[in-house]
């Protein structure tokens, strides 16, 4: 076994110097790591296992690479290694981004993100690493299915304020206001995507237009009370009979209130505040402005 | 103040605070 | 008061170079055209009760008080209007002067016709008035509400403040005056509410104790 464990190393690192990185990943797995016969201490183990599934996700293979990651999750939690645990959470963020969990992806590269220590083992941790998990966490954000726990992230993101010198500002902070983006902005956001995150999904939408039509009704069901189909895909850029289709969805998983007039083709959004509620916020607001004046008349000593 | 007298004008303009039918049965 | 906080710094810039001693009056022309078309000013009065900005009068660049005049109180058909004696606008003013009509129109009314909003603006389609309502005034934070396409209308919850006629400051009064009083009577009201709820419920309890009373009193005699 010492010498298939040896040979299958050298022949793995051929494979990565000529970037075939599955073939290097399937001969790593080749390696018996439970072998009863020879014990193997566990930092090598997780240390391989960290590297095949780096070398899968090379490849954008989140199937493979998510069994070894898995391996690798009973043997992370004991060891004392930080680069190893490092490249463990970076794998595991990335396997969930390219699974298109993007939510839990990005807490993940967040997480990462808000590493203090610049220097782990001989391994030192540029800024522009961190940046980098910092982008992926809005990007992935931006790409979760729109809802209370996605405003949440993004609200995290906004008020995070490494996020403002990032690229893809502009775009956090038109969702996060929860503004309607309109086709330029997006097309821009498209370019710095990963292939994984503008593939076709089965009813024939990409990732990114599932998430940009929903991001783009919830705003849009906080700007109307109610709108015809016809409108409503003149303002999302898309044929009506889609915008009714998402927004069905979304009212039916509960991520929109709202109702469906189909013999109207009209979809009616709802404020779930009560009347009286509104009525209160809207004294509160009249009151606040109140407040204003009578603070600005005092700072101008009127 | 103009910026004083913008504000005034702009609050009471919020006034009444709710008129939709809908708060008007709510409210009785 | 976010808009008044955004445009307090640009208007007192304004203010400073008009009322500057070397301001000639090609000088103010262009500061009007400046200010006129800058994206984050609403307000011109201040700029408009400079002294130095009589020297435009009875040059060629006059009609730069009336752009003035116009964007401190008027509107887009005031502009149509007089379209005759006023200088072409460039873009940017159009669209601020737009801006500005649609606060005009919510001064009146908390419920804005679709119709009357795209007469006043010139828009010829729902859509093209929707997305003007939608980026520059909501995304533009001088107004706030819903669109109700149903109803055809506009319902603002807030607009900001434009300048005001002196001619506005009896009615605005009038309507401080009647919310004040209107808020001593509801205050007056709820005191009254509140002693009224006050002395029934001590009723109650007293009546409640005679009840008790009774009760025990039958209890013995039984």
């Amino acid at each position: 076994e010492e010498q298939v464990l040896i040979i299958r190393e050298k022949l793995a690192e051929l494979y990565e110097s000529e970037q075939q990185w599955s073939k290097a990943a399937q001969m790593l797995s080749g390696i018996d790591l439970d072998s009863g016969i020879r014990m193997l201490d566990d930092t090598y183990k997780l240390s391989k296992c960290v590297q095949i599934t780096r070398l899968y996700l090379e490849d954008d293979d989140a199937v493979n690479a998510e069994a070894f990651i898995n391996k690798a999750s009973f043997l992370v939690s004991n060891s004392p290694h930080e680069v190893l645990n490092l490249q463990y959470k970076v794998c595991y963020a990335r396997i969930l981004d390219l699974k298109r969990k993007f939510l839990e992806a990005a807490l993940r590269y967040y997480d990462i993100s808000q590493i203090e220590k610049r220097q782990i083992g001989d391994e030192e941790i540029n800024e522009e690493a961190l940046e980098q998990a910092l982008s992926a966490a809005v990007t992935c954000t931006i790409l979760a299915a729109a809802g209370p726990q996605r405003s949440r992230v993004l609200a995290t993101l906004y008020k995070d304020e490494r996020c403002s010198k990032l690229k893809i500002y502009p775009i956090l902070q038109k969702v996060n206001l929860e503004r309607i983006l309109r086709k330029p902005e997006i097309d821009a956001f498209a370019e710095e995507l990963k292939a994984h995150q503008k593939a076709f999904l089965p009813d024939n939408f990409t990732v990114l237009d599932r998430a940009m039509i929903e991001h783009n009704l919830l705003s849009a069901s906080k700007l109307y009370t109610n709108i015809s189909f016809e409108e409503l895909g003149a303002l999302l850029g898309i044929p009506p009979q889609k915008a009714e289709k998402i927004a069905a969805r979304m009212i039916y998983e509960d991520r929109m209130k709202g109702s469906i007039d189909q013999v109207e083709a009209v979809i009616h959004f709802e404020d779930d505040t009560e009347e009286l509620q509104q009525w209160d916020q809207q004294i509160a607001g009249l009151c606040q402005a109140f407040n204003d004046i009578l603070d600005d008349l005092t700072s101008k000593g009127i | 103040d103009n910026s004083i007298l913008r504000q005034v004008s702009s609050l009471l303009r919020r006034l009444p605070a709710m008129e939709s039918e809908k708060f008007q049965d709510d409210f009785l | 008061m976010d808009i008044e906080r955004k445009q307090s710094e640009l208007i007192d810039h304004f203010v400073k170079q008009a009322a500057g001693e070397d301001a000639s009056a090609s000088n103010l022309a262009a500061l009007i055209l400046e200010a006129t078309a800058h994206p984050s000013l609403f307000a011109f009065s201040e700029i408009l009760s400079v002294p130095n900005l009589a020297k435009l009068k009875g040059t060629q660049y006059s009609s730069s008080l009336d752009v003035l005049r116009l964007f401190s109180y008027g509107t887009w058909s005031d502009y149509k209007r007089n379209v005759g004696c006023l200088p072409t606008l460039l873009p940017d003013q159009i669209r601020k002067l737009k801006q500005l009509t649609v606060l005009t129109l919510a001064e009146t009314e908390k419920v804005l016709p679709y119709d009357q909003l795209m007469e006043e603006l010139d828009v010829s389609n729902v859509r093209e008035l929707e997305d003007f309502l939608i980026n520059e005034c909501m995304y533009a934070g001088i107004a706030r509400g819903k669109l109700d396409q149903l109803r055809r209308c506009f319902e603002v919850q807030f607009a900001a403040g434009r300048d005001l006629r002196p001619e506005q400051l009896d009615n605005m009064i009038h309507t401080l005056s009647s919310w004040l009083g209107t808020s001593d009577s509801l205050l007056h009201l709820i005191q009254e509410k509140i002693k009224w709820a006050d002395t029934m419920s001590e009723a109650n309890k007293i009546h409640k104790k005679e009840i008790m009373d009774k009760v025990e009193e039958v209890k013995k005699s039984l």
